[in-house]
């Protein structure tokens, strides 16, 4: 892995004490394939690795006794400090009922996230709505409504041929008329290049003003990540990512790529297909899961 | 990306670039690359030659020495459709339901998820679209006993093709790569030569993970073919190159939609002017 790659670079300065131009080189290219093959973005890459190797020309690292761990040190620091420092927590105040709106590419998660997130709310003492928004997919009201009797949360009866903007103003009535506090919105897979499901979400968002817009994100997904990640966060301002199967063995990479280039924070990640299956965000686990 | 004149070492870092974000992975890319050095240290090659020595090589590591898709060769020809979670299973074996109706196939689909929740209703729809036959249990019974029972109701209905939905699962759970196994077992135990085609999907926007998704379902279960999904996106699913390279496996089909008619053969031409532009 990558500190084990790194540590034999810098073996052979120990031999030298201080750093060398060389040395310096052939670790940031340690750095450089271990992320790429984590899948962090090409580009998104190069500005990380020309981030560490401005700290570690400086004295920090030239100048120390233990040039190898200071620069892994720094590696580690960089990671940390763009997949953001801090637990990022959901903002569900100012709203009667708060609203949550799940957006993403197909197949990354949506509708088992809604589920997880009703009972992640439920144990914080909110009173959750499921509502399935998705009219298009075989199914989907089927898969949520499902998922909802078995978490013992109640759904919206969405019927596929409503207009999503339709149901989601129809199940805040409902909510407030039942008394519950938190709308969980799972809307249809989409790309991000199909500007008349991307208006969609734009019309949701209109309609009902959510608390926050999430997108959910495929842990396993590669360089396409920035892509689909900024087109998203430009056309809707998205408040938050989860990432999903991370029960997986991907390195995640993707996390980075997200972080990077929309500067929104991570904040929870999905670790399996049952409904008690979702984790807050730790930055440092990802951290060292993509640094391998 | 080639327009300007830069230098040599400029032309190899674009191409990198190129092929890294294609998501071909640093391996890959590296070893290609590789080559076309060692090409360039024996004639002066321009930037727009590189290129094409470049594609003629990703072109020729897809050609992959592969029995063809027959599904006219064994009656009932059974195709079992596996891969992880969420990366377009039962769309495509929707679509593939339809292209071989459209063919003149009688068709059989075997509702083989038993776990997701409303899997089967999913399932039952694309049925419906393409007037397949449908073969059921209740959610959560044993998927073996499904395929068992598709199996026979294929041979005595004079069914052409069955096909097989298997829920999603991540390869790294040992446990259900075994119920996979199992499944398997029982169609090879109830018709022989079954399943004809083991086809594993995978989805366009994944990286490097889909190499070791394929070498694991293929390790488990002797995987015929591949069919990669959601083209239709910005993703250009560089990743069949290196599995293409490693094992063998061809591409039987790309999805480029949500409907049943958004299924195509797999073109390396196409796939190569996608990522070379
Ligand atoms: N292992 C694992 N599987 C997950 C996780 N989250 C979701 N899944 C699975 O991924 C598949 C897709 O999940 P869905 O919730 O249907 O995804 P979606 O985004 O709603 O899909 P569309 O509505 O079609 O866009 C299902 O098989 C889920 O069980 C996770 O964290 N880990
Ligand atoms: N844009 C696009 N979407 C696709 C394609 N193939 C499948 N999808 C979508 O991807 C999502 C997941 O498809 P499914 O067929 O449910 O995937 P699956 O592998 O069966 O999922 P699980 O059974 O939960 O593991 C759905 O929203 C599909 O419509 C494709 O080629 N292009
Ligand atoms: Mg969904
Ligand atoms: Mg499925």
């Amino acid at each position: 892995n990558l500190t084990d790659k790194l540590s034999l670079v810098f073996k052979k300065v120990r031999g030298h004490g201080k750093l060398n131009e060389k040395n310096l080189q052939e670790a940031l290219r340690d750095v450089r394939m271990a992320l790429l093959e984590a899948d962090v973005n090409y580009k998104v890459v190069k500005e990380f690795t020309g981030a560490v190797k401005a700290r570690a020309t400086g004295s920090e690292v030239m100048e120390s006794l233990t040039p190898g761990q200071q620069f892994v040190k720094i590696v580690h620091e960089e990671l940390i400090q763009t997949m953001g420092s801090k637990q990022a927590e959901l903002d569900l105040k100012g709203q009667n009922p708060a609203s949550l709106v799940l957006i993403g590419l197909q197949g990354s998660g949506k509708t088992t996230t809604a589920a997880k997130l009703a009972v992640w709310l439920r144990n914080t003492k909110r009173n959750p709505y499921l509502v399935p928004a998705d009219v298009y997919r075989p199914a989907a009201i089927e898969q949520l409504t499902r998922l909802g009797e078995q978490i013992q949360v109640p759904v919206h009866p969405s019927r596929v041929d409503q207009d999503p903007v339709d149901i989601c103003r129809e199940a805040r009535e409902e909510a407030r008329a039942q008394g519950r506090d938190t709308l969980i919105i799972d809307t249809a897979g989409r790309l991000h290049i199909d500007e008349e499901l991307m208006d969609e979400l734009r019309r949701i968002r209109e309609a009902i003003q959510p608390s926050e817009i999430l997108m959910i994100a495929d842990a396993m997904t590669g360089q396409d990540a920035v892509n689909v990640a900024s087109r998203f966060n430009e056309l809707l301002d998205i408040d938050g990512v989860i990432l999903t199967k991370l029960d997986g063995d991907a390195r995640g990479g993707a996390a980075l790529s997200i972080r990077a280039v929309t500067g929104k924070p991570i904040k929870f990640v999905g670790v399996g297909e049952k409904t008690n299956a979702l984790e807050p965000f730790h930055p440092d686990r990802m951290a060292n899961r993509i640094l391998g | 990306v080639f327009s300007r004149s830069g230098s040599r070492g400029d032309w190899l870092e674009d191409l990198e670039e190129v092929l890294v974000t294609a998501d071909l992975g640093v391996k890959t890319s590296y070893d290609l690359l590789g080559e076309i050095k060692k090409e360039l240290d024996t004639k002066p090659l321009g930037p727009l030659e590189l290129k094409n020595a470049l594609r003629q090589k990703i072109g020729s590591m897809l050609a992959v020495q592969a029995p063809a898709f027959a599904p006219a060769s064994a009656k009932p020809f059974v195709i079992m459709v596996v891969g992880v979670n969420g990366v377009g299973k039962t769309t495509s074996i929707g679509k593939l339901a339809a292209r071989l109706r459209g063919n003149g196939c009688k068709v059989m689909l075997a509702a083989a998820d038993t776990f997701r929740a409303a899997a089967i209703e999913q399932l039952q729809i694309w049925a419906d679209r393409a007037g397949s036959d449908f073969v059921k249990h209740k959610p959560d019974s044993d998927p073996s006993a499904v395929v068992y029972d598709a199996l026979q109701a294929a041979k005595a209905r004079n069914t052409d093709v069955v096909i097989v939905d298997t829920a999603g699962r991540l390869h790294t759970k040992a446990n259900l790569m075994e119920e996979l196994k199992k499944v398997k077992r029982i169609m090879s135990r109830e018709l022989e030569g079954a399943p004809h085609e083991v086809l594993l999907v995978l989805d366009a926007t994944t990286g490097q993970n889909a190499i070791t998704q394929a070498r694991t379902f293929h390790e488990a279960l002797g995987v015929t073919g591949i069919i990669l999904t959601k083209l239709d996106g910005t993703a250009k699913g560089g990743v069949i190159v290196g599995i293409a390279n490693e094992l063998q496996l061809p591409v039987r089909f790309i999805g480029i939609g949500e409907a049943p008619e958004d299924l195509r053969e797999f073109d390396v031409t196409l796939f190569l002017e996608a990522i070379f532009g």
